[in-house]
């Protein structure tokens, strides 16, 4: 049996609007100490993993091991029927071919409950090995999010340089170019406004534009991202949720 | 030009 229940149904929301433009089939794995998934979009160049811990719900419980197999656009139509400040409470047996969805307005005794169809999606899980990264930062999501979409408007793809004191980001189309230079700082009042760097070695990246403007869509999670960036291995874009996180693999573009 | 490389190249079974 598996009980699930979010404060506000617009954490569970987010969550899902974070990650459903790239994926759509999903398998979450329920277990006694939270719920996994894990999604490679269509294209295999962005893998999306999630992990929401306990403490991200108001109560959880999940006897045994469950794997619901969802469709993240019919879970998005039922998530939308929910209000957000709303409780929301994921209901499961432990054979289920579908899940429940108990959205209660606590102010007005108002419950709605819809059931969802689960599926059986054939997808293998990735055991991701801790990867070693050549430069870690953490910037504000918004801006992060602003210099994305910016850039995309000028070209497909977005080229990320760290040397020792300086990030930038660089565009280079067919109607012009543009870049952004950032540098670490710190904000001692509003701390999540401040930029962290650490760089064992420089990089220069280059990103497929409409993969990142997907990972955005992960800012509405945290005012924080965290960047991982590597010569060798796929960069890592991280939002924290205040248990877990949601995580996007990005295969770099390289010189032919 | 740059090319998109898939996520194959890193992981196993991707």
């Amino acid at each position: 049996m598996l009980e699930a229940k979010f404060e506000e149904a617009s954490l569970f929301k987010r969550i899902i609007d974070g990650f459903k433009d790239c994926v759509q089939l999903v398998n979450f794995q329920c277990k006694e100490d939270g719920i996994i998934a894990q999604a490679v979009d269509d294209s295999r160049v962005l893998l999306v993993s999630l992990e929401i811990g306990i403490e991200a719900f108001q109560n959880y419980r999940c006897d045994h091991p469950v794997t619901l197999g969802i469709d993240l656009t019919s879970l998005s139509k039922i998530l939308r029927c929910g209000n957000n400040t709303d409780n929301l409470t994921l209901i499961a047996d432990d054979t289920p071919d579908s899940v429940l969805l108990l959205f209660e307005d606590t102010k007005k005794d108002r419950i709605a409950e819809y059931s969802l169809k689960l599926m059986d999606i054939d997808a293998e899980f990735l055991k991701i090995e801790d990867l070693a990264y050549d430069c870690t930062l953490k910037m504000p999501s918004p801006e992060f999010s602003k210099i994305v979409r910016d850039l995309s408007q000028l070209s497909d793809s977005i080229n990320i340089m760290i040397t020792k004191e300086t990030i930038k980001f660089v565009a280079d189309g067919d109607i012009g170019s543009g870049s952004v230079i950032l540098k670490p700082f710190v904000n001692m009042d509003k701390p999540q406004e401040s930029i962290n760097l650490n760089m064992d070695q420089p990089v220069d990246l280059t990103f497929g534009s409409k993969y990142l403007l997907d990972i955005v869509k992960g800012s509405a999670l945290s005012d924080n991202v965290g960047v991982r960036l590597s010569s060798e291995a796929p960069a890592l874009f991280q939002f924290d949720l205040k248990s877990g996180y949601l995580q996007f693999f990005l295969a770099p573009k390289f010189n032919d | 030009g740059k090319r998109q490389v898939t996520l194959a190249r890193f992981f196993s079974q991707v």
